[in-house]
């Protein structure tokens, strides 16, 4: 028996939005930590991690140990945009061996109660380890303008160089017409603390992404006011969306490197 | 010329 209740179903709305693009279908995970999913691009270029922790759930209950369900990102994708973005969200399913999930939409004032049941897959998904890394950089910046910088220069090229230094972190790409830098620099003198820039650097870095990938994971940006961009030479580059008192989706992106 | 690495290059299967 399952039964998640998250009193912040848009939450969950966002979360599913902001993964559909790279994520054909998933197992997601339910266990005493909490309902998490990990899973890579079709390229095998880009991996999310998502955790959505069980003590941010009004309700949660995961009877049978570490229960995976595979979903059609898509198909939840759909049936998520049914509930409301005030209503509340409920995850019902009876375990292994029974091939559905519920969802359950109640609206705040109770008046109208949806359920949505969808068919579970068997999803034969590789779960890679993460490990404990030493980043060279650290960079904390608004996630709005981490979305507009790799918009802009999306216009411009299909790469972008991402480099830390004493500076400041600078975003440049080249293309046919031309070149872009954009650098911000360290500032913590702002009115709100999610309007900061905060750089935290032990040695300077400089890797190439593909813009792509990285504007796919900016549609995580209404999740967090803020946005974490860890940087090591030689390992993919973990972009990380706080999830307000429940968790995060992590983006991790492979570099592009010099044949 | 850039080649794009795949996460399997950094990070092994459990």
């Amino acid at each position: 028996m399952l039964e998640l209740r998250l009193v912040q179903g848009s939450l969950l709305k966002k979360v599913i939005e902001s993964l559909k693009d790279l994520v054909n279908d998933a197992n997601f995970d339910c266990s005493s930590t909490g309902f998490s999913l990990q899973a890579m691009d079709s390229s095998h270029v880009a991996l999310m991690s998502l955790l959505l922790r069980s003590d941010g759930f009004e309700h949660y209950r995961c009877d049978h140990g570490n229960f995976p369900m595979g979903m059609k990102l898509e198909n939840l994708s759909k049936i998520l945009k049914c509930a409301g973005n005030d209503d509340i969200i409920t995850i019902k399913a009876d375990g292994p061996g029974n091939d559905t999930v519920t969802f359950m939409f109640e609206s705040p004032s109770q008046e109208k109660i949806a359920d949505y049941e969808m068919k579970l897959m068997d999803i034969d998904s590789e779960h890679l380890g993460i490990p404990e890394a030493e980043f060279h950089a650290i960079v904390r910046m608004p996630s709005s303008e981490f979305a507009r910088i790799c918009k802009d220069l999306s216009s411009i090229g299909d790469t972008v160089v991402i480099s830390v230094t004493k500076e400041g972190i600078k975003f440049s790409t080249k293309g046919d017409i031309g070149t872009a830098n954009v650098v911000c620099r360290q500032n913590t003198t702002v009115d709100k603390p999610e309007d900061a820039t905060i750089i935290e650097m032990q040695q300077p870095v400089s890797l190439t992404f593909a813009l792509r990938y990285m504007n796919s994971f900016t549609k995580a940006t209404p999740l967090s006011n803020t946005v974490t961009i860890s940087l090591s030479s030689d390992l993919p580059v973990v972009v990380e969306y706080k999830i307000a008192e429940m968790g995060y989706i992590r983006f991790y992106l492979a570099p592009k490197i010099e044949e | 010329k850039c080649l794009q690495s795949r996460i399997m290059d950094y990070f092994s299967r459990e």
